[in-house]
């Protein structure tokens, strides 16, 4: 609904979402650490934890988005995404981080760090992917 | 009689992006 506080956003990203883990745990989503995506991973087998460098970050053409350029991967490979400022990245070893951290709160009562470049944010691919 | 609200609960890979090479400019 336009109406929607979190229109736009996924509504997992809500503070106190309840966030399953591969092996079956309950976290809130404030509460997930680094591990948890990484253990996570490990036992998915189907997935792949990526480090994703934030190279760059401009402005969109659309109001409130930005073009964030992230090199993923050990083969540094370029890839961009257009998102709403306060879509929240998970940064290793730091957490939630999003370009608006302010209005992340605000929308979403999730605590965030201020998303910069060189940051590194935990993606995801698809082993079966070469 | 009121009915227990069932709380959603997501799965941890939808909090993270996929970001596929495909996707490079």
């Amino acid at each position: 609904s336009p109406s929607s506080p979190t229109a736009g956003l996924p509504p997992f990203f809500m503070k106190g979402s309840i966030i399953q883990l591969a092996d079956g745990e309950l976290k809130r989503v404030e509460d997930l650490r680094t591990e948890d995506f990484v253990q996570s991973a490990e036992v998915s087998g189907e997935l792949k934890i990526d480090s994703s460098t934030v190279e760059r970050i401009e402005g969109s053409g659309t109001p409130n988005a930005v073009i964030i350029q992230f090199s993923v991967g050990e083969n540094k490979a370029q890839v961009c995404v257009e998102v709403l400022v306060e879509y929240p990245f998970f940064v290793f070893g730091q957490g939630w981080s999003s370009c608006c951290p302010d209005r992340t709160t605000q929308l979403l009562a999730l605590s965030c760090a201020k998303l910069s470049v060189g940051d590194v944010c935990i993606s995801l691919t698809l082993k079966s992917l070469k | 009689n009121v009915e227990p609200r069932s709380v959603p609960v997501f799965a941890w890979h939808s909090l993270v992006p996929f970001l596929e090479t495909s996707q490079t400019k």
